[in-house]
């Protein structure tokens, strides 16, 4: 693992004090290695690399009784400080009844991650809503209603020769009907290249001013994860992610690779398929894991 | 003479940033960069396109390597008559149950009879979502009720295959993922109940991959293959911008042949993989 490697460069130090050249461009050789092996983009390295080299070769480096544990310091501050930005709670004010919106590729967890939102949020004293606007996916209605059923919580009968626009301004009027005060939207999953699709996530949110645009994406996705965040941000300014599948021993580097490219918070993290399976995001346990 | 004997070093990040990219990963790259750097002659060292071309048959070479124990294109003993059943597994959300349907629309169009099993019995509306497809496609689904044990499920669609003389039976399971040690046994457990009903069974495992997963896909292919063999891999969304490099390290370590790829949401965004367009898809 990288600690025990840059342990390792520097251990021949003691005494000696100050860093060859040698060591700080072996250091980074293996901080880059290990940052992509953890699916962290290529470009999100190298920047973040020339980052940590600008450090490595100043002062608190060259004054350091123990540099090579200074560098290894280094690494992790920078790592927690690309993902610690931004507000991670969800943004809960304005009149109700609210609206979060789930977006995303095919298959990162949307569906299953609206009914873990609308439990969290129940649990926390709110009435949520959830509305399945899938209108493509097999089965996809159905999915969200079994979801509902299972946490008790309502779900609205969307009619699939609707347009998803209108699904929402007819599932905002049910909402106020029936006391709910936040509606879930779920989403079908769409390709970031496919601009019909992407349009019409741009009309839902213009349509139900949604406090939240939530990316849905997987913790196992690899470089592409720069792709896709890029897209879904640039048309829709999203205000937060949520990373799905978090549980598994995907190293999870995508999470700093789209944190570096929106800007936005990651605010919860899926932990399984049931659907109290949902927890905030701790940025400094996702640094070390993805520097394993 | 020219003094220079590797190739120009920004030449060689250019090449890097393609190969990484594209989800090849570290020590793919590394080897193929050597390999680059052995093979290319002097006069090419400056030259992008010849060093794209000597990368591309690396590339190449190292997927046909996996490709060789690939059964696809077998044709199945019709002569003894037996249903060959063929058992789909991932983790969640990979295409499992999008890309059985197309499968099963492909082997249809060439005039096999083929049944569909709904062994996911744990996500919700997973029964329904197979059931619309097998009638988009116009194949039986065999399923019993959410929370039946899979195995069950199986067990039953098996003997109807057998008795509907079916040529071919596809296994749609709960997606999973490979850390969850109990859930791998669940699949064990189908897999030796589908060979008590039918030996031999099931003839195929195949794994499906997202082509959006990075180096974790790896551990993927590891784990489902030391669990259960995995016969070969169906890598699904190369509609999107990823390229699905991961593919070529587990074709290098596993030898698992890449049966087809899918390209999109329809029971038609279906091919036979082609190792020489993948590897241009790479380059594009
Ligand atoms: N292991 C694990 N599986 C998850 C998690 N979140 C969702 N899933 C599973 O991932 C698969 C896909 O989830 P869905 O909710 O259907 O994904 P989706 O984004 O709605 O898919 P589309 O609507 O087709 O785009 C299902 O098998 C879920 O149970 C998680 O945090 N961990
Ligand atoms: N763009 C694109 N989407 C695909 C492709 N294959 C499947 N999908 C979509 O990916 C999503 C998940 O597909 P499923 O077939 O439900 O995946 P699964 O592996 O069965 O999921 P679980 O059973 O929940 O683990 C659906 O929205 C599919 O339409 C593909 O090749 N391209
Ligand atoms: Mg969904
Ligand atoms: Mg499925």
């Amino acid at each position: 693992i990288l600690t025990e490697k840059l342990s390792k460069i520097f251990q021949g130090l003691k005494g000696k004090g100050r860093l060859s050249k040698e060591n700080i461009q072996e250091a980074l050789k293996q901080i880059r290695l290990a940052l992509l092996e953890a699916d962290v983009n290529y470009k999100v390295v190298k920047n973040l690399l020339e980052e940590i080299r600008q450090r490595a070769l100043g002062q608190e480096v060259l004054e350091s009784l123990t540099p090579g544990q200074q560098v290894i310091k280094i690494v992790s501050e920078e790592l927690t400080r690309l993902m610690g930005e931004g507000r991670r709670e969800l943004n809960l004010s304005g009149k109700e009844p609210l609206s979060l919106l789930l977006v995303g590729l095919q298959g990162s967890g949307k569906t299953t991650t609206a009914g873990k939102l609308a439990n969290y949020l129940r649990k926390n004293g709110y009435h949520p809503y959830l509305v399945p606007v899938d209108i493509q996916r097999p089965a996809a209605i159905e999915q969200l209603w079994k979801i509902g059923e299972e946490i008790s919580i309502p779900v609205h009968p969307s009619d699939s020769t609707d347009r998803p626009e209108d699904i929402c301004l007819k599932a905002k009027e049910a909402a106020l009907r029936i006391g709910a005060d936040i509606l879930v939207i779920d989403t079908a999953g769409r390709l970031h290249i496919d601009e019909q699709l992407m349009e019409e996530l741009l009309r839902i949110k213009d349509v139900i001013h949604p406090t939240e645009s939530l990316l849905v994406a997987d913790a196992m996705t690899g470089q592409d994860a720069v792709n896709l965040a890029v897209k879904f941000n640039q048309v829709l300014d999203i205000t937060g992610i949520i990373l799905s599948k978090m549980e598994g021993d995907a190293r999870g580097g995508a999470a700093l690779s789209i944190m570096a490219v929106t800007n936005k918070p990651i605010k919860f993290v899926g932990i399984g398929e049931k659907l109290d399976e949902l927890e905030p995001f701790y940025p400094d346990r996702m640094s070390s894991r993805i520097l394993g | 003479l020219s003094g220079k004997k590797a190739v120009d070093s920004s030449l060689l990040e250019e090449l890097e940033e393609i190969l990484f990219t594209s989800d090849i990963g570290v020590e793919i790259t590394e080897q193929l960069i050597e390999r680059l750097q052995r093979r290319v002659d002097r006069k090419s060292l400056d030259n992008p396109e010849q060093l794209k071309t000597i990368l591309k048959e690396e590339m190449i070479s190292f997927l046909e390597a996996g490709q060789e124990l690939s059964a696809v294109n077998e044709i199945p003993d019709k002569a003894r008559n037996i249903v060959e059943v063929i058992m789909f597994v991932g983790v969640n959300g990979v295409g499992k149950t999008t890309t059985i349907a197309k499968v099963a629309h492909y082997f249809q169009a060439q005039g096999q009879k083929v049944m569909l099993v709904a062994a996911d019995t744990f996500r919700a509306a997973a029964i329904e979502q197979l059931q619309i497809w097998g009638d988009r496609v116009g194949a039986e689904v065999i399923s019993q009720k959410r929370g039946a044990d899979p195995a069950a499920v199986v067990f039953d669609a098996i003997s109807a295959a057998k008795a509907r003389k079916m040529d071919k039976l596809f296994i749609d399971t709960a997606g999973r993922l490979h850390t969850k040690l109990n859930l791998m046994e669940e699949l064990k457990k189908v897999q030796r109940v589908a060979n008590q009903q039918l030996s031999g069974a099931p003839h195929q495992v195949t794994l499906v991959l997202d082509a959006t997963t990075g180096q974790n896909a790896i551990a993927q292919a590891q784990v489902f293959a030391q669990s259960l063999g995995v016969t070969d891999i169906i890598l699904t969304k190369l509609d999107g911008t990823a390229k699905g490099g991961v593919v070529i390290a587990i074709s290098q370590r596993l030898h698992i042949p890449i049966s087809f790829i899918c390209t999109g949401e329809g029971l038609e965004d279906f091919e036979i993989f082609n190792p020489r367009e993948f590897v241009e898809a790479i380059f594009d």
